[in-house]
C-alpha cells in the first residue's frame, strides 16, 4: 500500500 | 521518542543556548563563525518549511521545538551581523559558504527519496547541516584557538548528531525504521567533529584552553 514517507525527526 | 533522541535534542538546544549566552553576555561574537550560523538558519528554515505552508496549532512539542530552532538561529545571526557586527571576525570567517551550499543543493536534486519540492528542501537541509560546521572549524584553525565557552558550544553541537546516530541504531533495531539519507549525512557530520572531540576531551575537560598548532 501507499506508505506516506514522513520524516518524523527534528 | 527514545532516550538518545531526547538527549540529542536537549544537547542541540543547549548548544544554541550556550552560543546565545556567550554572545549576549560577552557582547561579542569573536571566535564565532557567522557563516556557520547562517547555514544553520538556512537548514532549519528549509527543513521546517511545513510550519509556514500549512500552519497547524502548536499542539505538540515538535512544532514548538521547530519554532525555537528557527527563531533562535535567526536571532543569533541578527546578533552576529547586526547588533555586535563590530566584533564579528570577518576576515577569519573566510570559508566560501557557496562551496557548501551549491554541492548540497546539487546532491539533494540527485540523491533524494522523492523528487518533490518539500522532499528536496528537506534533503538539501540534511546535506547542508552535515557540512555547516566547517566554516566554524575553519575559523578556529585560522585563529589557532577557541574560547572555552565556544568549545562547550561545539561539543554540544557535535554531540547532538552523535546521539542521533545512537537513536537511529535504536530505531533500526526496535522499530526497523531507517532513514538512509539522514543516517549517512549524520555520520559524515559527526566524523567532522572527531578531531575537535579529541581536543575537547584531552584539553578542555582538564581546564586547559584549545590552542591549535598554528
Amino acid at each position: 500500500g501507499y506508505y506516506k514517507y514522513k520524516h518524523d525527526e527534528l | 521518542m527514545n532516550i538518545f533522541r531526547l538527549f540529542g535534542d536537549l544537547s542541540h538546544l543547549a548548544a544554541i543556548a550556550i552560543l546565545l549566552l556567550k554572545i549576549w553576555k560577552t557582547r561579542s561574537c569573536a571566535g564565532v563563525s557567522g557563516k556557520t550560523q547562517l547555514l544553520f538558519a538556512v537548514c532549519f528554515i528549509t527543513r521546517y518549511i511545513d510550519l509556514f505552508l500549512h500552519f497547524v496549532s502548536l499542539y505538540n512539542t515538535e512544532k514548538v521545538m521547530k519554532l525555537i530552532y528557527i527563531s533562535a538561529s535567526v536571532f543569533t545571526c541578527y546578533l552576529i551581523f547586526f547588533k555586535f557586527k563590530a566584533t564579528y571576525d570577518g576576515n577569519h570567517d573566510s570559508m566560501r559558504a557557496e562551496f557548501l551550499i551549491v554541492p548540497a543543493a546539487g546532491l539533494a536534486c540527485l540523491i533524494n527519496t522523492k523528487f518533490d519540492a518539500i522532499e528536496i528542501l528537506w534533503t538539501f537541509s540534511i546535506y547542508l547541516e552535515a557540512v555547516a560546521i566547517l566554516p566554524q572549524l575553519f575559523l578556529i584553525s585560522k585563529t589557532g584557538e577557541a574560547e572555552t565557552i565556544t568549545s562547550h558550544y561545539l561539543f554540544a553541537q557535535g554531540s547532538y548528531r552523535a546521539l542521533y546516530i545512537l537513536n537511529w541504531i535504536y530505531r533500526y533495531h526496535y522499530e526497523s525504521h531507517v532513514d538512509t539519507i539522514a543516517i549517512v549525512a549524520g555520520v559524515v557530520q559527526t566524523i567532522l567533529y572527531c578531531d575537535f572531540f579529541y581536543l575537547y576531551i584531552t584539553k578542555v575537560v582538564k581546564g586547559q584552553k584549545i590552542v591549535l598548532p598554528a
